[in-house]
C-alpha cells in the first residue's frame, strides 16, 4: 500500500489536509477578490452606490468550511448519479474519490461542483475498465459533451495522474473469509453475508468522509466492521493476535504474521480503528438551503454583473 | 524536457527522445495524440498512466515524470534503446544461453513484480520487452494492461498480440487470469532458443491451427471443459509432441529448459506455471548461470 | 517484502459466490482459480 499512488500523494494528516484546503480557498479568494475590485473598478461609472453596495454583500467568497459543506452534498450526487447508472460498487467509489480528490487541488470558486460532476464519473468508467462512449454517456446523463470532454485533462492533472484506487472492498471480502478461518465454526455464515452486505454501503458511506485520507483501506474496512458488529469484530481480533490463549498480556507488542518481521500491536490497531469509526459515523451532511445560499455567493462571486 | 528526435508514432502517440535539463538524463517522451479519440483521453493512455503510477520495478520501464502541454498528455519514460525483437532479428548479434537465461530472468521478475500488484500486461511480446542502456530487460506498454478482474467480470479475449497469444484467448474466454502472461513469456523464450518466432500464425483462425499443430491439441482429460468453448468443435486434433521430438526442435535446450518452457506453455490454463514457479524453477540453478547483463553485448 | 502477511485456509472458507464459480464450465475452461481471488482479497485486507 505504501508503495502505492493512493498513499504516495492522497494520505494526509488531519492538520495537513485541513492546511492543504484553507489554501486552496485562500488562494481563489484572493484572485476573486481582485476580480470583483477590478469590476467595480473598471464600471465606475455605471455602477451607483447601491449597486457597489450590493456587490459587496452579495458577492463574497465562501470560506473553506462552506466550500467543503458545497463539496459534500456534490459528492453525495456522484454516488447517487453513479448509482442511478447502475455502475458497479467500485466505479462509484472510484468516481466519489476522484471528485473529491478534485477538490483538495482546486476551489469550487474556480471549478463549479456541478460541471464537473459528470466527467469524475466519465473518468471512473474509464480508468475502471467500464468504458461508456462519450455519446451513450451523455444520453444516459444528458450531460454535455463538450463540458465532460473540456474538463477530462484538469481533472487528470488533479489527480496528479493516479487513477489506481484501493477501496475497502476487497479488505472487506478478506477479512470476511480470514473471519471464517480465526473464528472457525463460531460464526453463523448467513449472518455473516448479511453483515457483509451492510458493510458494503457502509463503505461507500465511509469514502464520502476524511477517513480515507487518514486511514488505509483495510483500517477503513475493521471500522466499518466494528461499526456494524463490535462483539464479532473485537473477537476475531483478540483471537487473531493472541490466538487461544487470552491471558497473553493484551498490549505486549504482539506479531501478526509468521516470521515476526511486523508488529502490529492490538491496542494500537483498536485505538486507530475507533478514531476511525468516529470520523465514518460522523458523516458530514450539508442542508440544501445552506448548499443554495453558499452557492449563490459562488454565482455572483463569478458574475458580479447579474448582481 | 527536450523533445529532439522523433524515434517512433503508434496509433495514439508518438514518441520523442529527449533529455531531462535538470539532470542531463536522457529519456523518451510518449506524446498521447488527443484528437484522435472522440471519447476524450484514449483508453491505452489512461492505463499506461494508470498501472505505471503504481509500480516501481528495476525490470519494468519506469515512468519519470508526467505533464500535459499544449493540451498533449506527456508521459515521460527512461531511455531505453533497444529491445528484444531487434536482438532476435539481428543475426549479427550472437547470444549465449545464459545471454538468454539472464534475459527469462529479467523478463520474468517485471511479470512477476506486476502479477503480485495484481496486474495484467496483456500485450507481452520481444518488442516490449526493452533493453537499457546497461543490459536490464524492462516489460513495457502497458496499454493493454488492466488489474485481475472481479470474479463476476467479464473480460474481452481480443488482447495480446497474435503470435504470442494464449489458447484459452484463442477459444474466446471471458474469465481467464495472468497465465495469459505467462503463455506469452513462454513464446518468447522459444522464440529466443530458435531466433525465428516460434508460432506465428497468419490470422486468429491460423493461429489456432499453429498453436496445436506445434503443441498438441488440449482435450478435457488434459484441460477439463475445453470442448465447452464453440470454437473447440471445429478443431483438427494433433497428437502432443513427443519429448523427443521437442529435444529435436530445440537442439540446444536442457532438459531443465524444456521442462521450464513446457510449464509456461501448458495449455491448461489453471495447471500453467505462475510467475513464482518459474522463477524458482531448476532452469535458473543450474549452469550457466544467467549473464551480468551489463556484460552482454 | 514478499512475505505473505496472511495463511490461506480455502478448505476454512465458505464463500458460495465464489464456489459457484468455480463450477462454471466456462470459468473452469478459462482458467477461473478459486486461490487467485482468495490471495488477492487477502493481499489487500492484510496490506
Amino acid at each position: 500500500f505504501r508503495h502505492s499512488s493512493q498513499y504516495r500523494f492522497w494520505s494526509f494528516t488531519p492538520e495537513q489536509l485541513e492546511q492543504k484546503r484553507i489554501r486552496v480557498n485562500a488562494q481563489a479568494v484572493q484572485s476573486i477578490e481582485e476580480d470583483l475590485r477590478n469590476f467595480v473598478a473598471d464600471n465606475k461609472t455605471d455602477l451607483n452606490e447601491e449597486e457597489i453596495k450590493t456587490i459587496e454583500m452579495k458577492a463574497v467568497p465562501v470560506t473553506a468550511e462552506e466550500e467543503l459543506k458545497l463539496i459534500n452534498l456534490y459528492a453525495k450526487k456522484v454516488q447517487m448519479i453513479a448509482q442511478r447508472l447502475n455502475l458497479p460498487t467500485e466505479i462509484v467509489a472510484t468516481s466519489i474519490t476522484f471528485f473529491r480528490r478534485f477538490y483538495l487541488e482546486n476551489s469550487v470558486h474556480k471549478f463549479e461542483p456541478k460541471a464537473i460532476v459528470l466527467t469524475t464519473i466519465f473518468l471512473a468508467c474509464k480508468s475502471d475498465n467500464y468504458f461508456i462512449g462519450i455519446d451513450s454517456f451523455c444520453e444516459k446523463t444528458r450531460g454535455s459533451k463538450e463540458q465532460i470532454l473540456k474538463y477530462e485533462f484538469p481533472l487528470l492533472e488533479s489527480l496528479k495522474f493516479s487513477l489506481f484506487n484501493h477501496h475497502p472492498y476487497r479488505p472487506l471480502h478478506g477479512f470476511f473469509l480470514d473471519i471464517q478461518a480465526v473464528l472457525h465454526g463460531k460464526v453463523d455464515l448467513n449472518y455473516m453475508g448479511h453483515i457483509y452486505d451492510r458493510c458494503k454501503k457502509r463503505i461507500t458511506e465511509a469514502l464520502l468522509t476524511d477517513a480515507v485520507y487518514f486511514y488505509s483501506p483495510p483500517q477503513i474496512t475493521l471500522s466499518v466492521l466494528m461499526i456494524e458488529d463490535e462483539a464479532l469484530t473485537t473477537r476475531y481480533l483478540e483471537l487473531k493476535f493472541h490466538g487461544n490463549n487470552p491471558d497473553s498480556s493484551a498490549d505486549a507488542e504482539e506479531t501478526i504474521s509468521q516470521d515476526n518481521s511486523v508488529n502490529i500491536s492490538l491496542e494500537k490497531l483498536v485505538t486507530l480503528i475507533r478514531d476511525c469509526k468516529r470520523i465514518i459515523e460522523e458523516s458530514p451532511s450539508t442542508s440544501v438551503d445552506e448548499a443554495k445560499s453558499i452557492a449563490a455567493r459562488l454565482y455572483f462571486c463569478q458574475n458580479p454583473k447579474d448582481l | 524536457y527536450t523533445k529532439e528526435k522523433k524515434v517512433g508514432e503508434g496509433t495514439y502517440a508518438v514518441v520523442y527522445l529527449g533529455t531531462k535539463q535538470s539532470t542531463g538524463r536522457k529519456i523518451a517522451v510518449k506524446e498521447i495524440k488527443t484528437s484522435e479519440f472522440k471519447d476524450g483521453l484514449d483508453m491505452s493512455a489512461i492505463r499506461e498512466v494508470k498501472y505505471l503510477q503504481e509500480i516501481q520495478h528495476e525490470n519494468v520501464i519506469e515512468l519519470v515524470d508526467i505533464f500535459l502541454a499544449y493540451d498533449n498528455l506527456n508521459l515521460v519514460l527512461e531511455f531505453l534503446p533497444s529491445d528484444l525483437e531487434k536482438v532476435i532479428k539481428d543475426k549479427s548479434i550472437l547470444f549465449t544461453p545464459a545471454d538468454i537465461k539472464s534475459w527469462m530472468l529479467m523478463t520474468l521478475r517485471g511479470v512477476h513484480h506486476c502479477h503480485r500488484n495484481f496486474i495484467l500486461h496483456r500485450d507481452l511480446k520481444p518488442n516490449n520487452l526493452l533493453i537499457s542502456p546497461d543490459g536490464q530487460i524492462k516489460v513495457a506498454d502497458f496499454g493493454l494492461a488492466r488489474t485481475f478482474p472481479s470474479a463476476q467480470e467479464i473480460l474481452t479475449s481480443n488482447v495480446v498480440t497474435r503470435w504470442y497469444r494464449a489458447p484459452e484467448l484463442l477459444f474466446g474466454a471471458k474469465h481467464y487470469t495472468s497465465a495469459v502472461d505467462i503463455w506469452s513469456t513462454g513464446v518468447i523464450f522459444a522464440e529466443l532458443m530458435l531466433r525465428i518466432p516460434y508460432l506465428p500464425g497468419q490470422t486468429d483462425v491460423d493461429q489456432i491451427e499453429v498453436t496445436f499443430r506445434a503443441l498438441g491439441t488440449p482435450t478435457d482429460k488434459d484441460w477439463p471443459d475445453v470442448s465447452f468453448f464453440p470454437a473447440y468443435n471445429k478443431l483438427q486434433i494433433y497428437p502432443p509432441p513427443s519429448r523427443e521430438e521437442l529435444r529435436r526442435r530445440f537442439i540446444a535446450a536442457s532438459e531443465n529448459a524444456l521442462n521450464f518452457m513446457c510449464g509456461m506453455l501448458t495449455m491448461n490454463p489453471q495447471k500453467r506455471w505462475n510467475a513464482v514457479q518459474c522463477l524458482e524453477s531448476d532452469y535458473f540453478k543450474e549452469a550457466p548461470a544467467p549473464s551480468d547483463p551489463s556484460t552482454i553485448q | 517484502d514478499v512475505s505473505k502477511r496472511y495463511t490461506l485456509e480455502q478448505s476454512l472458507y465458505s464463500d458460495p459466490f465464489i464456489k459457484d464459480l468455480q463450477e462454471r464450465k466456462d470459468f473452469i475452461a478459462s482458467g477461473f482459480r478459486v486461490d487467485y481471488v482468495y490471495e488477492r482479497m487477502l493481499t489487500e485486507a492484510f496490506m
